[in-house]
């Protein structure tokens, strides 16, 4: 490993960190995931934390651009040159910039996450089956209304998962309409639009306004690209013309005819001959995660590598299990030192403790079932510390509980917060099923209320009511599950599912007015697919796959981190 | 048999030239990433000939150090990167 001359680095160890502005490539909670799990890399190995700001100057200015985009480094178009970053200081030191006329994905093709629909913002899947048809793309197939969509699972028809693409017909991005969708066709400048422009503008990007008329209301926004758009070229944004004639011969599919660099590309009309209109065609594109990763080792004070196999070496290429190479390791912790978590984490051991723990106060008669002591090897699977993701995690009791098939494992709040379990779920509540999507305590009565799939249960000591299903609380017969529950004050509590919220009077059993509402408008920084959310010790958590947003009382995401080593402390 | 391929090249409008020569592009990449600059001015003499810049090069990215302008270097040289310069930031 190498360091700038000098070794700069940060004089602090709270790093903070503003994305002040995104890709039309991915949906922006996609991008902010990228960034957190970048950090995340470093943080892992070395003391230092990350923290997201949302206004102001920040330490590392994270920002995309094209070509000329405000510092003496230019782009150079697709491909050669992805970012830069600059060492550890003040102003534009500790800056990261990522080219936008790169193909931004997690490094495997489009990543393209769905709005609306059934499938709660989930990812689609190419290729999905439809009718007996295979995609590979989003398609406008079997709609009227011209909204390209795909199916979240392999067979749409098996499983009937789906949800909408990034369309400008659907959504924009940035800009000053709050993301609402184009309106088409607009008049900028006494012209008529039918489509995303890029006039008016030096810096390349496709918008659009809102209304009818920007001239007059100037509300606009920004173009999501859609996964089937061409990049650079002269038609970015258009999807290719298949077939189309070239040098007066008829193509199907993208070709590198024409072109000395053998990249693939295809014209955005019927003829490139007559029009001239090209582009490069959607490919692989390249990991956000790992440039970010590789980029903000610069911003944190590491120069590149000469070890190939270092994420610090200058050349991209794509690893589909990341981790961070020894030298990578060695030379931030020569900046740092050694961090929090510099070895592997150890299985945990299992809990000998027999049950009931004599230590506890049970006001409600509610015991662990007693569980055969034993001194051999934990079950892997039985280990929380093995499993990625929860069906859920809350507080019950003031202690932390996690839930997983079947089984759930609690988090003493009172001693050295040892983790204890697995428990089965069955013998402490025998009426619920096996996955819990979601439960809160309900402080005043001391009832716990839990949700699988579109049914409920309400516990008051060991006596049950339901299961009943969520229409009966005033909630839609659309939602498929309750991913997460807060306490709201006294007899209130948000219950949050796909990409919104409803708020539940538990005194009244109903729904409030006024909602659901979006969660990415009342939560801001947070993932609006989060598939547990609970509130433990005065902050908010968020959780997405392996990690945690945790939020403020001010609503402020202050730490991003792992569930398993910063909440299971593995 | 397959009739012989006859390649065109097409100047395309839009297109950010990086139509240049080996040399060209070999020049571009040592000066970019400060292989040519760093000896100018660390040791205020004239330029690091190219060969010995090409041997920097390929010493810091892990290949055989010919100081020729070989396939090899090319490769490299042409594959996605980091723009932040190599030596002498």
């Amino acid at each position: 490993y190498k360091t700038f001359d000098g070794d700069l680095k940060w004089d602090h160890n709270d790093v903070t960190y503003r994305i002040l502005n995104y890709s039309p490539d991915m949906e922006s909670s996609l991008i902010d995931d990228a960034f957190a799990r970048a950090f995340k890399v470093w943080s892992e190995v070395t003391p230092l934390t990350f923290t997201r700001l949302f206004e102001g100057t920040a330490d590392i200015m994270i920002s995309f651009g094209k070509a000329d985009h405000g510092d003496p480094y230019p782009f150079d178009g697709k491909d050669g040159l992805l970012a830069h970053a600059y060492p550890p200081g003040e102003g534009i030191q500790g800056d990261a910039h990522f080219d936008d006329d790169e193909h931004w994905t997690l490094g495997k093709g489009p990543a393209v996450k769905t709005r609306y629909g059934n499938a709660d913002g989930a990812l689609c899947h190419f290729p999905f089956m439809f009718e007996g048809n295979s995609y590979t793309t989003c398609t406008t197939e079997g709609r009227t209304d011209n909204l390209p969509w795909c199916a979240t699972t392999a067979d749409y028809n098996k499983d009937k998962k789906y949800g909408f693409c990034p369309s400008e017909l659907l959504y924009t991005f940035g800009g000053n309409a709050g993301g609402a969708e184009c309106v088409f066709p607009f008049v900028f400048q006494g012209e008529e639009y039918d489509s995303c422009t890029t006039e008016g503008r030096s810096d390349g990007y496709r918008w659009c306004a809102t209304t009818k008329n920007f001239d007059n209301d100037k509300t606009y926004g920004f173009c999501p690209t859609r996964e089937t758009a061409v990049f650079g070229g002269n038609s970015e944004g258009e999807p290719c013309h298949f077939p189309f004639v070239f040098l007066g011969k008829t193509y199907d599919s993208c070709t590198s005819e024409g072109r000395g660099d053998g990249k693939l590309w295809c014209s955005t009309t019927s003829s490139y001959d007559e029009d001239n209109k090209w582009g490069f065609c959607p490919d692989q594109g390249y990991s956000l995660f790992l440039v970010a990763a590789h980029e903000f080792g610069h911003a944190l004070g590491l120069d590149h590598s000469n070890i190939r196999d270092a994420l610090m070496y200058p050349m991209y290429v794509y690893v589909e299990n990341f981790s961070l190479h020894k030298d990578d390791i060695e030379g931030i912790q020569y900046l740092y030192g050694s961090g929090p978590h510099p070895t592997p984490p150890q299985p945990n051991t299992p809990t000998t403790t027999p049950y009931p723990d004599p230590d506890e106060t049970d006001t409600t008669d509610e015991t662990e079932p007693t569980v055969p002591t034993t001194t051999q090897p934990l079950d892997p699977t039985k280990d929380a510390c093995n499993l990625t993701k929860f069906d859920t995690i809350t507080v019950i009791q003031g202690e932390l509980h996690f839930f997983k098939d079947g089984d759930y494992w609690k988090m003493s709040s009172r001693s050295d917060g040892k983790l204890s379990g697995p428990f089965s779920i069955s013998g402490r509540w025998p009426a619920l099923p096996s996955v819990i999507d979601s439960a809160f305590e309900d402080l005043l009565n001391r009832k716990l209320y839990f949700f699988s799939g579109n049914r409920f249960w309400v516990y008051t000591g060991k006596s049950v009511l339901g299961p009943r299903s969520i229409e009966k609380l005033g909630l839609p017969s659309s939602i498929q599950k309750i991913e997460g529950s807060l306490l709201r004050g006294k007899g209130k509590v948000l219950l949050f599912s796909g990409e919104s919220f409803w708020r539940f009077d538990v005194k009244a059993q109903k729904i409030d007015k006024g909602y659901p509402r979006y969660t990415d408008v009342v939560f801001g920084g947070v993932p609006n697919d989060a598939h547990d959310v609970f509130q433990y010790k005065g902050h908010i958590y968020f959780c997405r796959d392996r990690f945690y947003w945790r939020m403020n009382s001010r609503k402020q995401v202050d730490r991003v981190g792992y569930v398993k080593y910063d909440l299971l402390r593995c | 048999w397959s009739l012989p391929l006859k390649s065109v090249s097409v100047t395309f409008p839009g297109d950010i030239l990086k139509n240049m020569t080996d040399k060209q592009l070999a020049e571009n990449y040592l000066k970019r990433f400060g292989y040519i600059d760093r000896v100018y001015r660390s040791d205020f003499q004239s330029m690091m000939s190219t060969s010995k810049a090409l041997k920097s090069m390929q010493r810091q990215t892990g290949i055989e150090e010919t100081g020729e302008l070989d396939k090899a270097t090319l490769e490299v040289m042409k594959q996605p990167r980091c723009g932040v310069p190599d030596v002498g930031n």
